[in-house]
């Protein structure tokens, strides 16, 4: 029954849209990325290029790690480095009519996933808390 | 069916046991917990006193918060503040006795939720990813 009710639904109708997600430009230097990500609160965020395509994600860790001298954290170097130096481009990717048994898949691995049309346009992403919440709707129908 | 075996399998079963868990003391820097935290990988862990009792948990969101300046992050800060000035205190909490539709009620907001004995003495944590993986299996069997 469960696996009958995630392969009826769609990506598309649990995603967070677009203009909701918090993100970062394949250019910006790795001070405002970090800034957005403590502002925003998110460990980590997609990426978009100028023409909102999805090129990757960029979280705290990778950014930290490359500011991890032998002595100190070396923040100045963060003025230096931008976002495509760093971010993850090998990330999993979904389209809006992928259903949630593929969604729940990817999620087993990914705190997110990136939603993206066939010409590479940013759509969203697919949380972990938006399957959880399925799940238990599911659960108690 | 789902309701049923969630409800029937415990969170002792399928937790990360405590000696697998990074963790940080409550009584050390920020520097020392950001550097926990970098070279694990995890965004946020367990806070431990020095009897291994459960106090909170800490991640990398808050001690960045701490320190960003009006102009700059001010990573100097960083060996000036101790771990318990900063760390959530009012943690959910689950014991290995609880079920795992508590314990999936929980994940819904949270990625992760401490486990530890009715003396507070911590017993590992249960995640996101363990009960996907779970809810997986019971869909395919
Ligand atoms: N401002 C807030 N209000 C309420 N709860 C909050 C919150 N920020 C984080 N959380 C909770 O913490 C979880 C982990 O967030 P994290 O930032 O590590 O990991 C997040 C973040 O990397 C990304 N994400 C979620 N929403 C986003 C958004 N609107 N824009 C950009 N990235 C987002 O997806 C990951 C998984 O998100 P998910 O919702 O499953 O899980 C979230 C959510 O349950
Ligand atoms: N070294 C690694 N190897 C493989 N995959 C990795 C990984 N580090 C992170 N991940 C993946 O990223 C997810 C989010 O990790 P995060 O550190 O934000 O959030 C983590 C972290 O805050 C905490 N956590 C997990 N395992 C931990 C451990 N052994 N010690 C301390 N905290 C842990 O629980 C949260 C949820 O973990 P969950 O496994 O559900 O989800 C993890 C996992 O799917």
């Amino acid at each position: 029954l469960q696996e009958q009710h995630l392969a009826s639904t769609m990506v598309g109708d649990l995603m967070i849209s677009s203009e909701k997600v918090a993100h970062v430009q394949v250019n910006n230097p790795l001070e405002h990325a970090l800034l957005v990500l403590v502002k925003s609160g998110y460990s980590a965020v997609p990426v978009l290029d100028s023409s909102y395509r999805l090129v990757g994600i960029i979280g705290k860790t990778v950014i930290l790690n490359q500011i991890l001298g032998l002595e100190r954290f070396e923040f100045e170097k963060l003025s230096d480095m931008r976002v495509h130096e760093v971010m993850s481009k090998d990330i999993p990717q979904l389209t809006k009519e992928d259903t949630l048994v593929k969604g729940m898949n990817t999620l087993i691995n990914y705190p997110f996933v990136c939603v993206r049309d066939k010409d590479g346009y940013f759509d969203g992403i697919l949380t972990r808390r938006a399957i959880l919440k399925q799940i238990k709707k599911d659960i108690y129908t």
